[in-house]
């Protein structure tokens, strides 16, 4: 469903150019468990935003469910990123000015369901997440590992048929941190597609395969057996 | 040099109130290295933000220096923090319209260095931190572990007497992460104080006592032997 081919992405400053990705080539099928792991400014998120519509490649084809996203409508795209893709941005991403009940229901909002059952759902997973006694508090009146999973039952609320998670468990001790990933191995078991960035190995253990780039290219894709 | 006596601190929410600390003493004398350590939400970073004197506690007493934090004015809080303290943040705190270099000077002109004593030691900085190539990026044209360096990159400039680091190794692969530690150890090597905070076991691993939080109280205040 994720077919990714010789993607380019690159950034002009001045009159230095930035080779975030070089030529990235893999594809991932549907309810596929995969983690994308790297050094630091390896080209990972970047990755990541092109696999979730976020941004475009400079050179290369995306083909996300058999469209080319080059030749989708920017209404299209919107529709696919709210529909099918929940994302969990390493900068949490949240409206400063929203509570976390807020920040939660905003993918509902997209998706035209009414404000009862929005609030009801939007509960339901900070209740998962632990932050049920937190429902009201703004990004600023959370801890760092709070507002991670604020993010985190924002990405599960739609459940997305592809999860991207972009360091989900930077912030959060390893109890927390293993609670996260039963929820999106709750999310892969009914049959979605899990694509997660990581730098620590016990979180990469939950997936079955790893790519690893390198530098903008791909070092390695290896299939990792069932533990 | 860091007395903190029976630490409260509490939000008021409306008609709840958030007991982040509930009473937490412990001393640090100078040149220790100490992880503090505790589950997501537990009060790691609003105590961090208290001993930095970022925040003032509820109820209780912190002692720096054989300072009370309480009687001091504002302006020799202000020059206690710049000449003293070096804070990495959970949030890095990075001025986003300024580059990294810009960005890791900002101790140097409280310090009234002059500016080509400044930038001469923030880019030796910024080579420790392996960021000599993204030296004029802005903090969103970075890469999040990249940014996690700067902030650290300019914790250090000021050789300060005391280090926190609140989570420095969070979006940072395991390798880039030690090089991060290689550097803390080297300050702590030249008799300053490092107080850390972290979930990574690891990262913990550095310090010779790990002092654990739940729930906004002590749990335990152990002295780790030497690896
Ligand atoms: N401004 C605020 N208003 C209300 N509650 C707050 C505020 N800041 C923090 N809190 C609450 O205080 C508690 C402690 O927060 P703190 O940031 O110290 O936790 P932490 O141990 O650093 O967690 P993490 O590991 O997730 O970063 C949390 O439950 C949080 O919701
Ligand atoms: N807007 C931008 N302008 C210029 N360079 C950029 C921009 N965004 C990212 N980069 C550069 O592209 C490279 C890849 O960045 P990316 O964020 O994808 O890395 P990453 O693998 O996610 O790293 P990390 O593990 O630190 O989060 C980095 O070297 C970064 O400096
Ligand atoms: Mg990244
Ligand atoms: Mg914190």
């Amino acid at each position: 469903i994720i077919d990714s081919r010789d993607i380019h992405k690159e950034y002009r400053m001045g009159t230095q150019t930035v080779h975030a990705l070089r030529g990235v080539s893999f594809e991932i099928k549907q309810n596929e468990y995969v983690a994308i792991m790297g050094p630091s400014g390896s080209g990972k998120s970047t990755m990541m935003n092109i696999i979730g519509c976020l941004d475009t490649p400079s050179k290369g084809d995306y083909i996300l469910n058999g469209h080319d996203v080059k030749k989708l409508t920017d209404n299209q795209l919107a529709e696919v990123r709210n529909r099918e893709i929940g994302f969990v941005f390493q900068t949490f991403n949240l409206l400063p000015r929203s509570t976390a009940l807020a920040n939660v229901e905003l993918p509902l909002i997209y998706s035209g369901i009414r404000s009862s059952e929005r609030r009801k759902r939007a509960i339901e997973v900070l209740e998962k997440v632990g932050l049920a006694d937190r429902m009201h508090h703004k990004p600023n009146e959370l801890s760092g590992g709070q507002r991670q999973r604020v993010a985190v039952a924002r990405a599960l609320i739609n459940n997305p048929s592809i999860l991207l998670a972009d360091e989900p468990t930077g912030n959060l001790d390893s109890k927390t941190g293993q609670e996260i990933m039963e929820l999106f191995e709750e999310l892969h078991a009914a049959g979605n597609t899990i694509i997660l960035v990581t730098h620590e190995e016990e979180i990469a253990a939950h997936a079955r395969r790893i790519i690893r780039l390198r530098d903008g290219l791909l070092e390695s894709d290896t299939i990792v057996a069932a533990p």
